[in-house]
């Protein structure tokens, strides 16, 4: 079972005026940083068991927490995954979701089934040093998301072949 | 051959030819230019001197110099340019430790800066406190803003208090503020924004500029009871690397704020990406 309860406990430990300015001593910020990992895989089953109960199916609903440098075992390999994103704000949201992967061709559908814009853009250096081994992928997949208020759009991803119709033709980016 | 210019429906950045750096951006839909030279310094941290003892530390933000070193020594920054139907990127490396991404998503009205800096080295003894720059031309008569803890935005005025006679002691420390969600310059006509995806430290040293602390790592203990220097260490025991992102809007005064608070509001309820492996679950309207 998911709880909330780990979460909001560590959010509540952090509001000493220590954990807000980064005063603390060094064992303390690693025990702050502790609770708030635990807090938020404790979250994830929470937010996963709601997926699951709203689409109605149990699913393997993979949480990327290092995507801010490139990094998602499931979309670096996979060759057709969804991609669910949620909007917590009361207005309509357009986002730029970008996702490490290998491929080099990608066909994205919204929720009506529509295709998507999307291209791959080339990892920047600086993200290939920060990763070390930490992942492979080379590229990211690029593409425009839009959610309904305070709600979920699921996107259908999948990789291309060459010689497939709906690979969009080659573009050199500029260097 | 360094890149010049990336540019959407909205925004046009221009950059320095020869050294690679951010030099203009121009709001298309107002016809708005605005000269804006951007880098990263730092400040070396004080260990105390003649006047007080006080070194900087975990508490206390104290340089020992009011002019900050460029992080890339040869003011030359090597730059890579990616320019593709939904996003258009400038690569600028700075140093070994110190590198930033100037994006342009399509659609977006806005100036995306996502920055990467560390493990700060600090083999040569000096502790540091890194800066992301903005210089202008904007005459801002000593003038900036920023969020106060989330509230109101507040005027700040360097080297000033409303509520006491200030006699300054520290050009920048002393004019440092919280920045918890954007800081802001403006002059008659003009505003640039910088909204922040964290807490940061941020001020306006001269006219026309405007920077935020991204980082720092440090040698000394401020003695204000912590009782360890700022030094914290990644899991390779090197020190840490953070990435973060600046938002930067060029508008006019009038309609800045339209601008910035539903950015702020989006920047800071972020929408959340979950995955699924195959073809995942379906959704029913409701």
């Amino acid at each position: 079972p998911g709880d909330s309860s780990v979460l909001r406990e560590a959010v509540a430990v952090a509001q000493h005026h220590d954990a807000v300015t980064g005063t603390e001593k060094q064992h303390v910020a690693d025990d702050y940083a502790r609770q708030l990992a635990a807090g938020w895989e404790s979250c994830q089953l929470l937010v996963a068991n709601a997926l699951a109960s709203l689409s109605g199916s149990k699913e393997n609903f993979i949480f990327c927490n290092a995507l801010n440098i490139s990094v998602c075992p499931l979309t670096e390999v996979a060759g057709r995954f969804t991609v669910i994103l949620y909007n917590p704000l009361g207005r309509h949201m357009s986002w730029p979701i970008r996702l490490p992967v290998n491929g080099a061709s990608y066909a994205v559908t919204d929720p009506q089934g529509q295709p998507v814009p999307s291209e791959v853009v080339p990892i920047s250096n600086f993200t290939h040093r920060l990763r070390g081994d930490g992942s492979s992928a080379m590229r990211e997949l690029l593409f425009q998301a839009s959610a309904p208020p305070l709600g979920f759009s699921t996107f259908m991803v999948s990789r291309m072949s060459r010689g497939d119709p709906r690979v969009p033709p080659a573009q050199t980016p500029a260097l | 051959t360094q890149p010049r210019e990336i540019q959407n429906e909205h925004v046009r950045v221009l950059f320095d030819p020869l050294t690679g750096h951010l030099k203009e951006i121009q709001n298309l839909d107002k016809s708005i230019s605005l000269p804006v030279f951007q880098s990263f310094y730092w400040y070396n941290a004080s260990i105390g001197n003649d006047e007080t003892p006080q070194a900087s530390g975990a508490y206390i933000f104290r340089p020992n110099s009011s002019e900050p070193i460029p992080i890339s020594g040869s003011k030359q920054v090597s730059t890579y340019l990616v320019k593709n139907r939904l996003v258009q990127e400038v690569h600028q490396n700075f140093s070994s430790w110190c590198s930033q991404v100037v994006r342009l998503h399509v659609g977006q009205p806005y100036v995306e800066l996502e920055w990467t800096v560390g493990p700060i080295p600090v083999a040569d003894g000096w502790g540091k406190e890194i800066i992301s720059r903005f210089e202008t031309t904007l005459q801002t008569d000593a003038r900036f803003y920023t969020d106060s803890n989330g509230r109101q935005i507040l005027e700040r005025r360097r080297d000033y208090r409303p509520t006491w006679n200030l006699s300054q002691t520290e050009p920048v420390a002393g004019n440092y503020y919280p920045v918890n969600s954007r800081i802001f310059i403006k002059d008659k006509k003009f505003q640039l924004t910088v909204l922040t995806d964290r807490s940061q430290g941020g001020s306006s040293i001269f006219d026309g500029s405007l920077e935020l602390m991204v980082h720092r790592r440090l040698l000394y203990d401020d003695n204000r009871g912590v009782g360890e220097p700022l030094v914290e260490l990644g899991a390779n025991k090197q020190g840490l690397v953070v990435r973060g992102r600046h938002l930067v809007l060029l508008d006019t005064v009038e309609s800045a704020a339209d601008q910035h608070r539903l950015l702020a509001q989006e920047l800071f309820m972020a929408p959340y990406t979950v995955l699924a492996p195959g073809g995942g679950p379906s959704y029913r309207r409701g």
